[in-house]
């Protein structure tokens, strides 16, 4: 009722592509 | 123990709590390694509800690296499970039903207000405290379209064998092969030596598998729709192609067999509550191809009745058919080319698309309707099975 939430804070996320790619990248560097 | 158990069902709000170094661990049990027939009984997108529980304790704490990475992993958890198991329905429905879930929480438990509009009191008290996922809700977007072209693919890809004999070869109606065309009687098609023969009952089985398999998981009744809209759509074109292409299938019987075939598809539609679909109206030209077989074609009144009644077939398609068209003995002619003629002349002023085939691979646009549950996060129950124990209620 009487409370008013604070505005919640946007999390910035990558694109399913540059998930993608960075997972990517980290299984071509793990062995 | 006892004194355990009430303290817990008292004060649980609904949240999930995990050590930074368990989150490998909750993704593989959870996602990567989970088996769908281990949740049969349970809450329906329960991997979903105890991932956004889980969200939202990091949220609860303010930690905004814990959601991220939570998130990311959860995604690529998905991501590597549709890559190993890209030919299984079941998986692929589950995945669906799930991301299209976790999706959903995050749009339900938001803060927005056009996400609550049915939520309970006690709902809006597990919306998101700190953080706006407004962005990793469209990576989900996404992510479920990914899913949703996946599911299309394998389904289409374990009925595409039976359409054409199901749909054109086989005869249910009895005493109707003694009409087919002379010279035509034996054969069945081309590229099929006989055993892979299907009949229509093979086609309605595999549906009802779908269909049961994707309720049974909970996916969004407006997506199972959508399913079932593109898969009547390919029945639709395989067979009219195979039919723009054979000329021992332009018959009359076989027009009647096709007809009966498809007032069967649309009983099965009917008996799952799936007429909505739209399905039936995406096989509006093969219905009327099967027309086009059983009516007559020889005077102006027949031309005119022709083309008053193929309004979704292209002139080249009506045309192909009439002279494909295999009369079934030696008292029935053949379509004259003046007929045909006569029916090209009426139907010039229509401006049609000029490929003959259709093209089975269209796929219609997905949409994925917000969903809310009546869920409330704090009555969901995690089984043994599960080996999630190192998550702590909250």
């Amino acid at each position: 009722g009487s409370q008013r939430p604070r505005p919640r804070v946007l999390l910035k996320a990558p694109t399913l592509a540059e998930m993608e790619e960075m997972n990517t990248s980290e299984e071509e560097e793990s062995p | 123990r006892q004194v355990t158990v009430q303290r817990k069902e008292k004060d649980f709000q609904g949240m999930l709590e995990y050590h930074k170094e368990d989150e490998a661990l909750l993704i593989r049990n959870l996602v990567t390694d989970l088996k769908p027939q281990m949740l049969s009984g349970t809450v329906p997108c329960l991997p979903a509800y105890i991932l956004y529980m889980c969200i939202r304790h990091a949220d609860y704490t303010n930690d905004d690296l814990k959601v991220h990475s939570l998130l990311t992993s959860t995604i690529n958890g998905i991501k590597k499970v549709l890559k190993k198991h890209n030919d299984d329905f079941e998986m692929t429905s589950f995945w669906l039903s799930n991301t299209c879930r976790l999706l959903h929480c995050l749009k339900q438990y938001s803060g927005d207000e056009g996400f609550m509009t049915q939520n309970t009191a006690k709902q809006n008290e597990h919306c998101l405290k700190n953080f706006d996922l407004t962005e990793y809700r469209q990576v989900l977007s996404d992510l479920s379209i990914q899913i949703y072209q996946q599911l299309i693919k394998i389904a289409e890809g374990l009925l595409q064998p039976m359409i054409v004999s199901a749909m054109l070869e086989n005869e249910s109606i009895q005493g109707l092969s003694g009409v087919k065309p002379t010279g035509y009687r034996k054969r069945s098609s081309s590229m099929v030596d006989g055993e892979n023969s299907y009949c229509l009952e093979a086609i309605i089985r595999q549906m009802n598998s779908f269909h049961t398999i994707m309720c049974d998981q909970g996916l969004d009744p407006e997506i199972i729709l959508q399913v079932f809209k593109q898969l009547f759509y390919m029945i639709n074109a395989v067979t009219l192609n195979n039919l723009l292409l054979r000329k021992d299938v332009c018959s009359w019987s076989t027009g009647m067999q096709l007809r009966y075939n498809i007032s069967q598809l649309e009983e099965w539609l009917r008996g799952r509550n799936l007429q909505q679909s739209g399905g039936v109206q995406t096989m509006e030209p093969l219905i009327q191809a099967a027309q086009l077989l059983q009516l007559k074609k020889k005077t102006q009144e027949d031309a005119e009745a022709i083309c008053s009644l193929c309004t979704s077939l292209s002139t080249q398609q009506i045309v192909k058919i009439l002279n494909l068209y295999t009369p079934l003995n030696e008292f029935e002619e053949r379509v004259t080319v003046s007929f045909i003629r006569t029916i090209q002349a009426q139907l010039q002023e229509r401006n049609d698309p000029q490929q003959l085939l259709l093209d089975f691979k269209h796929m219609f646009p997905v949409l994925f309707p917000f969903n809310p549950s009546s869920l409330t996060m704090d009555s969901i129950h995690i089984p043994a099975c599960l080996n999630l124990e190192f998550l702590n209620e909250v």
